[in-house]
């Protein structure tokens, strides 16, 4: 992904939009609902939200127009340009133009309006176009994109959260504190140089720390973490949790308590949970697991419990044979049994107590020992 | 002698590929620079970053892959730079 020079982006997260006129080419509810539902596609993984306004200045202007239409951008007609979109600002900074020379469609029969108006939606909000042919915010129209399993790749996904982080709360969901809780009597304390996790899991690009009741959530754009009940985002998810894990390709966290694991999207959970852990292919000697990570460049997913760890095929959705193995004859230097693990910047953050291992899977050596709580800004 | 087809082809080609060239990857807007020196090495450098960008094989040339996609509709924001 990228953003414009400069990484310009909206100070505030509740933006105001109008469509300022309509394409003869739709009926006008077929518009509304496209654009709304654009619109949606970025509230969805980002603390933003959108209103309508129908007079006045909106943070985004939706015109239909053609040819030289005020701008020093004039369209070209039927084909080549579609549309353009203004990264954010004042002005005319934020608006989205779409050229009325193509033929919008609500299928891909024409030009569809919902994804080139998602697209335009991230110029919008300050991204640029993306190297990544499968990412919405490429700059070529796919007429071949399969609208009815839409979804934001990861690539859209990491560069709108690197602007706007991660909602952890799904906009239409009950207000939610997000504030952190005040440490009260009995709450763990971040920087206790003797404190160790239950468990870690990576979550949209910030890192979560679990311990008893509550967690951590830390954001790499902000330097306090903030401290949150595990119940005021999961209420129906367990405390004092085993492990926890990211499958970003799902945009899903596996949470894991003694036998039983459960599936989370955003602040959602996932229908069809708790399952067994044996569903995954674990033997029964196994009660519990002790933590886990998912290694998204390798499509592989690690289960440790007590001195082993088990190897689980995300693409063949199934565990490997020849295991389990013995942690240290892999992870030479951590020491079993393993409270925690997570992966970020290519290194395995293992965690055991009130260490922590940061281990080089390519020099298969531990390159760091620190702290558990390092990340916590103490 | 008028322009037989391919030449003419060849030329079109051309002056779509400067077009989108000075519209998406911020080629100098210099009409001559793809007829008076259309192997100069900014042209080719600047076909390289486009091949690159849109996930294309990096020749530095118009092959045909590098034509259909140029063609394809798209969204009017360059590429690179402001």
């Amino acid at each position: 992904f990228s953003t414009f020079p400069g990484m310009p982006k909206w100070r505030k997260t509740h933006l105001t939009y109008r469509i300022v006129n309509y394409t003869k080419d739709l009926p006008r509810d077929a518009v509304d609902s496209a654009i709304e539902k654009a619109l949606t596609v970025w509230e969805e993984v980002t603390p933003l939200t959108f209103s309508r306004i129908y007079e006045g200045e909106a943070d985004i202007m939706i015109i239909f127009a053609v040819r030289e239409h005020g701008d020093f951008l004039p369209f070209d007609g039927p084909g080549k340009v579609l549309a353009h979109a203004y990264p954010p600002g004042s002005g005319f900074y934020g608006d989205a133009h779409f050229d009325d020379d193509e033929q919008w469609t609500k299928d891909t029969s024409g030009i569809n309006l919902f994804l080139v108006a998602a697209h335009e939606f991230g110029h919008s909000l300050g991204l640029q176009h993306s190297t990544e042919r499968e990412a919405l915010m490429y700059p070529v129209y796919d007429p071949l994109t399969d609208l009815t399993r839409f979804r934001l790749s990861q690539d859209d996904i990491n560069g709108i959260q690197f602007l706007y982080g991660s909602p952890l709360v799904s906009p239409n969901d009950p207000v939610v504190p997000t504030e952190s809780v005040p440490p009260e009597p009995g709450t763990p304390a971040a920087c206790d140089p003797a404190l160790s996790f239950d468990a870690i899991s990576t979550l949209r690009g910030e890192i979560l720390f679990f311990k008893g009741r509550h967690f951590w959530r830390k954001s790499f754009r902000t330097l306090e973490p903030e401290f949150h009940l595990i119940s005021s985002f999961w209420p129906s998810l367990p405390s004092g949790i085993d492990a926890a894990y990211e499958v970003t390709s799902k945009d899903t966290v596996f949470i894991f308590k003694g036998n039983q694991f459960w599936a989370i999207r955003g602040n959602e959970m996932q229908a069809g949970y708790p399952r067994g852990i044996h569903t995954l292919g674990l033997p029964s000697t196994v009660r519990k697991i002790d933590a886990a990570f998912s290694d998204k460049e390798k499509k592989k997913t690690y289960f440790f419990a007590e001195d082993k760890y088990w190897r689980f095929d995300e693409k063949r959705q199934s565990m490997e044979p020849g295991f389990p193995k013995q942690i240290v004859e892999d992870f030479p230097g951590v020491e079993p049994e393993v409270d925690a693990v997570f992966k970020v910047f290519g290194f395995y953050y293992f965690f055991s107590g009130s260490s922590q291992f940061e281990f080089d899977p390519n020099a298969k050596k531990v390159t760091h020992v620190l702290k558990s709580n390092s990340w916590l800004n103490c | 002698y008028p322009l037989d087809r391919a030449a003419r082809d060849k030329e079109d080609s051309m002056e779509l590929v400067q077009q989108y060239l000075e519209n998406y990857y911020n080629l100098a807007k210099d009409t001559k620079q793809f007829v008076r020196r259309k192997d100069s090495s900014p042209v080719v450098k600047k076909i390289q970053e486009m091949q690159k960008f849109l996930g294309l094989e990096v020749t530095g040339k118009l092959d045909s892959d590098t034509l259909e996609v140029i063609r394809k509709p798209r969204c009017g924001i360059p590429d690179v730079g402001s």
